[in-house]
């Protein structure tokens, strides 16, 4: 299956 | 108090037009750095980065660090009214809920202010650190929005693979695939012209081509795009606006589990 990863989870929150 | 002066204010409704699709509300971040934003998509999974710098303006004032929400689609409405050799002013009162875009003609002869509201916006901001990129391919901005429109005919998806050989877009759809290698070409005789491909691994990466497409809306700003590309880690695709800062956008890739 093919998905995508949110941003959050390469980059940390400020 | 606020007032920035922007000389070129087609800058301004390029990168409105750049981003209006991709993210529907943002705040915009005002500091003696300049003009910035920072937003997601609805599904968090792309990344618009805006920076202005305060220098690329003609005046520049921001007594206190101020941020902005705004609606995109309401912006972008507003600035259309800007003829494309307006100069444009944004000016805002520190803690009022309205910014006002003043435009003027070049020869003075007509001013105009459109005043809009401000909105409250609960926005994550994400800590991007500058990082060692396994591949960076430089291209004419007008050959990658070509090429990602070509492709997104075919298929949904792109795989970017960067060899020594060039830089691979490919794609499959339904009715069959599609390859498109572009070679390095740096002995162009217009430098906007040429590809340069820095590799110091081969990489492939898989991404969406409707978020791809939406970035290349950028193209009006740039003549060249550079595309940054690491083995998980979203790609980042940057337009440089001259001599003022960039448009930035970071795309998670799929993955296949």
């Amino acid at each position: 299956e093919v998905f995508q990863r949110v941003l959050v989870t390469y980059f940390e929150c400020k | 108090m606020l007032e920035l002066r922007l000389l070129q204010g087609s800058l301004l409704k390029k990168v409105l037009e750049s981003i209006k699709d991709l993210v529907t509300e943002a705040n915009f971040d005002c500091s003696a750095t300049g003009f910035s934003l920072q937003a997601m998509d609805s599904s968090h999974v792309a990344l618009v980065a805006l920076l202005l710098r305060s220098e690329g303006f003609e005046h520049f004032r921001c007594d206190r660090n101020i941020s902005m929400g705004m609606k995109l689609v309401n912006m972008a409405m507003m600035l259309k009214c800007a003829g494309n050799d307006d100069i444009i002013t944004i000016k805002a009162d520190d803690g009022g809920d309205t910014v006002t875009f003043m435009f003027e003609s070049p020869n003075q002869d007509k001013i105009a202010d459109f005043e809009m509201k401000l909105m409250n916006i609960d926005s994550e901001h994400l800590g991007i650190p500058e990082a060692e990129y396994q591949a960076i391919v430089r291209m004419p901005s007008s050959e990658f929005a070509r090429i990602c429109k070509d492709l997104s005919t075919i298929g949904d998806t792109v795989i970017i693979s960067v060899t020594k050989e060039g830089v691979k877009f490919s794609t499959k759809g339904d009715i069959g695939t599609a390859n498109i290698v572009c070679r390095q070409n740096a002995t162009v005789d217009k430098p906007e012209d040429a590809i340069i491909i820095e590799m110091k691994e081969p990489v492939s990466l898989t991404f969406a081509l409707r978020y791809m497409n939406s970035f290349t809306k950028a193209t009006p700003l740039a003549n060249i795009v550079t595309i940054s590309l690491s083995s998980e880690l979203p790609v980042v695709v940057e337009y440089k606006i001259a001599e003022m800062g960039y448009i930035r956008f970071y795309l998670a890739p799929k993955i296949e589990e």
